[in-house]
Formats: C-alpha cells, sequence, structure tokens
C-alpha cells in the first residue's frame, strides 16, 4: 500500500510532558539529563507517538489547541531519532525535524516515570510489529519468486482414463432390485468359499447388465471388485435355480440349508453359488 | 512550526 493512503493510529497520548534545550552530546559517551536545567523546561505541551505504514512521529502539540510544535519522525528504536539519558529512565533525546531537512536534538521529560514507561514500551510495541511485517513480505516475496509447479492441461492436451469395467455398469444403479433379496445381498461372500461356476441360463440374465465377474482361481484369488459387484447382481429369479452347493465338505454349507428353509428367502442360495 | 520560535539556533542539516 502507498505511504499517503496509510491510515495514522496513534500509540500512546501524553498530556504533560517537558522539552529541554540540551547541550551537544560529548563523543565519548550518552546524554546525561543531569547536564539539563530540569527545574526550567524551555517547552511544557502534549505528547502523542502516531504511526503511519511502518514510521513512528513524536508529535509535541500545545495542550489546549493542539498546534503542532514539533515533531519527529521515527524509522526505528532503539536509533538515531530517539535515545535514552544515562541517567535516568524519565528523560529522552528526540531528534525533531523542521520539514525541510533540517533536524535538531532536544531534551524531553515526563514528571511521571509511568510515562515515561509507556512511552517507551509503545515504541518498542511499533517496532516489533514493523520488524515480524517485514519478515512476513520478506517470507511471501521468497514464496512468490520460486518457480510455481504447473500441473494444468497445456491447450488441447487431454488424458485418457481407465477404471477397470467400471462402464460396464453405468446405468445399473436404477435398475430395480430383484425382492427377495432384503438386506442379505450387501453382505460381501465369505473369503475363500467354494466355487461353483454358475450354469448358461444363469448367466445369460445377467448379461444384459454385467460382465460377470471373475472366477477366483483359488482361496487367494478373490478380491475386491467381486465384493462390489455382488451390490448389482441379480438374484436370478426367473431362471431355473442350480444345483445346491455340496454342503458335505463344504465350510459354509449350513448357510444355504438355513436359508431354504425360509420361504421368501428361497432364491438365495443361487445368489452365493456366483462366486 | 513553533519550535524554530525557541529552538530554532539548534537546527542543523540532517546527516544521511
Amino acid at each position: 500500500m502507498a505511504a499517503e493512503l496509510e491510515y495514522e493510529s496513534v500509540l500512546c497520548v501524553k498530556p504533560d510532558v517537558s522539552v529541554y534545550r540540551i547541550p551537544p552530546r560529548a563523543s565519548n559517551r550518552g546524554y546525561r539529563a543531569s547536564d539539563w536545567k530540569l527545574d526550567q523546561p524551555d517547552w511544557t505541551g502534549r505528547l502523542r507517538i502516531t504511526s503511519k505504514g511502518k514510521i513512528a512521529y513524536i508529535k509535541l502539540e500545545d495542550k489546549v489547541s493542539g498546534e503542532l510544535f514539533a515533531q519527529a519522525p521515527v524509522e526505528q528504536y532503539p536509533g538515531i531519532a530517539v535515545e535514552t539519558v544515562t541517567d535516568s529512565s524519565r528523560y529522552f533525546v528526540i531528534r525533531i525535524q523542521d520539514g525541510t531537512g533540517r533536524s535538531a536534538f532536544i531534551g524531553i521529560g515526563f514528571t511521571d516515570r509511568g510515562d515515561a514507561f509507556d512511552f517507551n514500551v509503545s515504541l518498542q510495541d511499533h517496532f516489533k510489529w514493523v520488524k515480524q511485517e517485514t519478515e512476513i513480505s520478506k517470507e511471501s516475496q521468497e514464496m512468490d519468486n520460486r518457480p510455481k509447479l504447473d500441473l494444468g492441461f497445456k491447450e488441447g492436451q487431454t488424458i485418457k482414463l481407465s477404471i477397470g469395467n467400471i462402464t460396464a455398469k453405468k446405468g445399473g444403479a436404477s435398475k430395480p432390485r430383484a425382492s427377495g433379496t432384503g438386506g442379505l445381498s450387501l453382505l460381501p461372500p465369505p473369503p475363500g468359499g467354494k466355487v461353483t461356476i454358475p450354469p448358461p441360463s444363469s448367466s445369460v440374465a445377467i448379461s444384459n447388465h454385467v460382465t460377470p465377474p471373475p472366477i477366483p482361481k483359488s482361496n487367494h484369488g478373490g478380491n475386491d471388485s467381486d465384493i462390489l459387484l455382488d451390490l448389482d447382481s441379480p438374484a436370478p429369479v426367473s431362471t431355473s435355480a442350480p444345483a445346491p452347493v455340496s454342503t458335505s465338505n463344504d465350510l459354509w454349507g449350513d448357510f444355504s440349508t438355513a436359508s431354504s428353509s425360509v420361504p421368501n428367502q428361497a432364491p438365495q442360495p443361487s445368489n452365493w453359488v456366483q462366486f | 512550526p513553533p519550535a524554530l520560535d525557541i529552538f530554532g539556533d539548534l537546527f542543523e542539516s540532517t546527516p544521511e
């Protein structure tokens, strides 16, 4: 966002601040408030800290009219624009600007130590936020500079998907179920049960709807597609039921025997033998 | 700004 479009927010307001002319700083040490005429401030007024974008402004204003007396733009803290004195926590040196590229160092002081603390923390918080913003924008810029992975299709590019024999089942969902199978048709066949090849008449009946599932060769030959196909395979009510599965050596023979005793589930055994 | 009335003699060109 362009700087001139950014909002100015107020970080801190202190209604009572003293301003001092200060002697030039000795080059080998920091400022000392004890060198100032602390009991004779050169100006008193209100202090506000505002921020616009990343820059903070310390504004000295008339207590009554609010007219701007002087302001100090601060681009970093701690930095040259705001310095603490070496001998007190209540006094600071700020660099005010006249707007034409000239600046002057003046001393400011708070009678209340808490006000000085607030002043300090307001600036610290603002520049902590600036640091985070800078890091975030740097990271997002690095992300933008990485080559992008383009997984889109090129102009006119096509791909061909081959998904088993799913096309054979198209339209099968709306096919009415044979009555009498009830909820039992949702159950998958027991794994590795004895397999009987369906008689020709049965496979003719279902060839209009689905391709007959592959016959497992062994106990490990079954797969998930067999189970799924069970959902739509019709119970061959209209066809002649195949011979019942031999129960002499079939682990699951009891099921066909038991279900055949229930009248309306008579076609059920023929449903199992397809697998 | 009014600060110049009081502190005008303190202002110097801001070093870059």
